[in-house]
């Protein structure tokens, strides 16, 4: 199964 | 020679700018168990610190442990860190190497 989106979760600061 | 011992490096971050000016990807239950950076921002706190690199993998904030933090627990860790006023500057436990210690 493709990996979940929220995989590719990026947080900037 | 054997294989390279993984090491971890302890980097202050003085707040000496209005932002900390890094970008993390990952958390528990992805494929980055461990907050990674990906980005660091020109004229931000972590860049003028000079010590913090792309693609170093972040183990404590402060003290506190990364392991087992979802990236939305992980990245509130590291807001709030900045954010306090308790303190002048931010404690980084980070490794160059992607393992988890």
């Amino acid at each position: 199964s493709p990996p979940k989106d929220y995989e590719d979760e990026v947080t900037f600061f | 020679p054997g294989l390279l011992e993984p090491t971890s490096t302890l980097v202050r971050v003085a707040k000496s700018a209005s932002t900390l000016g890094i970008a993390i990807e990952g958390g528990a239950n992805t494929r980055q168990p461990l907050p990674r950076i990906v980005t660091i921002q020109r004229g931000g706190s972590a860049h003028n610190c000079g010590q913090l690199k792309v693609g170093q993998v972040i183990l404590e904030v402060n003290g506190a442990t990364m392991r087992g933090r979802e990236h939305r627990d992980a990245a509130r860790l590291i807001a709030e860190a900045f954010k306090t006023k308790e303190r002048d500057h931010v404690d980084f436990l980070v490794t160059e190497f992607n393992v988890a210690l």
